[in-house]
């Protein structure tokens, strides 16, 4: 599988629909301080099936969900989407023949989040899977936030042992 | 179970001595399992000793010296099993320029040699002029992220001055 | 005991408000006891908003917003009661350049106002560029360190290419 | 009290004497990774009279004693003096009337930590409230390790409250 493009509404300081292409090789994201660089970060391992509001630096998970400013209104919906590109038919079995899969999360205050693969309504545990199976996830090594590169080399020894099977 | 974990450690450790010795232009480094004859059971030991030092304790390793060991270890594991996405969100801040260019030249060569694809956010000029392409990330509104597509002028722009104008 | 701390307070917040506003070119901040009623036992809480940004919870904002509060409130303390040396270790990695640059002319200023001497380690040649003298750390022998006084042009050689010289 | 130099000795990889002079204003510390910055602020704490090794990111305090390299042996003593200028007077009763001071600490590999304040040997104690009461010392707002200067902004309010009392 190949991830084309992730898209963001609602999503923390991403009030306005927002498109970031996922092109081959390296994609440099830049800006000043506090405009939304990380923001886009924890929206790709949230779409991922992220559980922890403390991993999306929130309190509880409705902080995902763009808050206002001083001149806008709060809202009441966050919705994100990563589509991948499965034209070479690798994905897990799940989605194996459809060309192009679209996995998105939608989370809306009191009400929880909801999955969708393809437009069907999935369970969190099987988008989980569905990116494990693809050896990536909200917390695979690969995805690395802000601050914690040493984080694997401050882990516990036994703390490291799961990065060993990941690998396997 | 066993067999598995311990043939991913031996790819792993392979992958991860071969990284550092090039992330630091020399030295040595090795992983090792400890605590438990059982893998399952076992921990992972980092064992790094920079160009021209003693094998030392990890937390006495700099800021710049660890989080190129950490990259060592991450690029590791993911040629172990290439994951289709990689994100790393501003590793490069502790690095002197000499270790940005050699992590550069690394990124280069993994993106070449697996079909990765690199989502890599950065305040470092070099890191910026080394990627296949630029997204600005800006507030034009306060308060308010949007994206645009930028050249490498604009985006050295962008990672310093346009907090200025919203002064 | 409680008045002292409640004096301090005071003082301490009013300092954190300015200097919040001024390292941020706008917005606004202010400390707030919470949890008990007496001063002895009470929790010190911030409360900070970006320019532009409603009041968030501290660890919504980003990895450089909150480096920047957090030295309003080191330099809150300073002012309130002036510690004869502030070591600050490259306090100024998170930032981006319009707040280097803002931080340094606090800097600047406050090392004019008071008697306090300033020892700063940094890897930012903007920040390298406005200090009064440097120093530079290198290892000509491989794992023994040096000192030596620098000039700017040299400086920026040390931050960035001495470790390519060792490789 | 004006601080005016460091001195250190076979303190981490300082295994030769060096004198760090402490000027007026911005003295700024440039250098590759893993030259020797940090332990040059680790040098300034410790004489303080810092007595945690994990401050030291050590898991000993005999970590700070210069371990060798492939070239050199280790050594079995480090020691570090930070000198203060007087002339004003307003140091700390103790030493109050000395125009300069003389702070050092020296340990030994299986001795520990001798303290001297002029070249009498002084109880840690005294040489952290002589720091204390000139409004420094190893735990001061104002000495912020590397990757620390957040944890101000991360800590419990409880924890927090402790810079009040500094400042009073
Ligand atoms: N739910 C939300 N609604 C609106 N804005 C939000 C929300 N959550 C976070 N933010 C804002 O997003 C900003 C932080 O963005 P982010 O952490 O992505 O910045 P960054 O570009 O990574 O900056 P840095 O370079 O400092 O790391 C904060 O100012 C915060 O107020
Ligand atoms: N007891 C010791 N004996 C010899 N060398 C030591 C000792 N303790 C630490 N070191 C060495 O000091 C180096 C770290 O130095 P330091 O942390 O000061 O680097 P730095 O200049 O701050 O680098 P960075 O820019 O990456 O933060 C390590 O390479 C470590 O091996
Ligand atoms: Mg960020
Ligand atoms: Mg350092």
């Amino acid at each position: 599988v190949q991830f084309t493009k992730l898209k963001l509404v609602g999503f923390k300081s991403f009030v306005e629909p927002t498109e970031v292409p996922i092109g081959d090789g390296l994609t440099g994201i830049v800006g000043p301080n506090g405009c939304g660089k990380s923001n886009i970060v924890e929206a790709v391992r949230w779409v991922m099936g992220e559980t922890s509001p403390k991993q999306m630096r929130g309190g509880g998970m409705e902080d995902v969900i763009f808050a206002g400013t001083e001149a806008r209104p709060a809202r009441n919906v966050a919705e994100v989407h990563l589509l991948l590109d499965n034209a070479a038919g690798t994905a897990p079995a799940a989605v194996a023949n459809e060309p192009e899969i679209d996995i998105s999360r939608r989370i809306e205050r009191g009400m929880g989040s909801l999955y969708r693969v393809n437009g069907r309504e999935t369970r969190a545990r099987d988008v989980q899977t569905l990116f494990a199976d693809s050896a990536t996830g909200a917390r695979s090594t690969a995805m690395v936030s802000q601050g914690r590169v040493g984080a694997l080399v401050n882990a516990k020894p036994d703390e490291r042992r799961m990065i060993l099977e990941e690998a396997a | 179970g066993r067999e598995r974990l311990l043939a991913s450690f031996a790819v792993v450790d392979k992958h991860f001595q071969e990284l550092f010795t090039r992330l630091f232009g020399g030295g040595s480094a090795h992983l090792k399992l400890i605590d438990s004859d059982d893998p399952l059971e076992a921990g992972l030991e980092i064992m790094a000793s920079p160009p021209g030092k003693k094998l030392t304790t990890l937390s006495l390793l700099s800021g710049g010296e660890q989080a190129l060991t950490a990259l060592s270890l991450i690029f590791a594991v993911f040629l172990t099993n290439p994951a289709p996405i990689c994100v790393l969100d501003e590793v490069d801040a502790p690095l002197d320029d000499a270790n940005v260019d050699r992590f550069c030249t690394l990124l280069e060569e993994i993106a070449a040699s697996t079909r990765t694809r690199f989502l890599i956010v950065t305040h470092h000029r070099m890191t910026m002029a080394r990627m296949h392409r630029l997204f600005g990330v800006t507030m034009p509104e306060r308060g308010i992220s949007q994206l645009v597509s930028v050249d490498l002028g604009r985006a050295e722009e962008l990672a310093g001055v346009a907090q200025a104008q919203a002064a």
